[in-house]
């Protein structure tokens, strides 16, 4: 499965 | 965090004391549209939902989130309610469905998982890019601004601009890319382009803010 990546930027 | 993502944040944060400012000494929301910032509201609702999924990023992520939902829903108050009289709807006409629907259709083309909070996240992104166009279009049909109207417009453009550069470094720095950030985010700050022209060679000369007939 794809990684979703950490959404940590606003 | 770095220097370009912590000063672009900074320059977001300005963007919103800066139109706050505006509207309550001038008492006026004139030239303010309410649809950019009715879209803004739209971005962050959609795009801060993990706030309530429990996914925690850092105090000051989790701070700011809670401010941009604040401030922007205070803005739409004070458009909508308090100011209402300023407010010239006749001058807002942009149609906002131009902006939602391929927003809507390219979140749900472009994302990294297609579960609700995914697809939410991609159409924030991607709505955010374009949020801007009402707003724009009011400052077209007038052809001129405030000065501080303008300066919120290039705080804004500026707090996009400094993403760039920070997506440069995360990528040397962490060999990290958001492709779908990364586009949407170069397409914006692409928007401003035209306004800084101006904004650069007229406001902070000390003259008015004037499109060329």
């Amino acid at each position: 499965k794809e990684q979703v990546p950490l959404h940590d930027e606003l | 965090m770095n220097i370009f993502r912590l000063f672009g944040d900074l320059a977001h944060l300005a963007s919103i004391f800066i139109l706050l400012h505006k509207v309550q000494t001038s008492r006026s929301c004139r030239g303010i549209s309410f649809k950019t910032q009715a879209l803004y509201v739209a971005v962050f609702m959609t795009r801060y939902l993990d706030l309530f999924l429990g996914t925690w990023v850092s105090f000051y992520n989790t701070l700011m989130k809670l401010f941009f939902i604040g401030s922007s829903c205070y803005i739409l108050y004070l458009i909508r309610f308090q100011f209402r009289t300023t407010y010239d709807p006749n001058l807002d006409t942009f149609r906002v469905e131009y902006l939602l629907v391929p927003s809507f259709i390219l979140g749900l083309i472009f994302n990294y998982e297609f579960t609700l909070t995914e697809v939410m996240w991609s159409f924030s992104i991607f709505l955010e890019a374009v949020a801007i166009f009402p707003q724009l279009f009011i400052l077209q049909r007038t052809g001129e601004a405030e000065a501080i109207t303008t300066h919120y417009i290039a705080a804004l453009g500026i707090y996009r601009g400094l993403y760039i550069p920070n997506w440069i470094y995360r990528y040397y720095s962490e060999g990290s890319v958001d492709p779908i950030a990364v586009v949407a985010g170069i397409v914006q700050t692409g928007l401003y382009a035209d306004f800084f022209y101006v904004y650069f060679t007229k406001v902070l000369q000390g003259q008015r803010f004037e499109l060329p007939a």
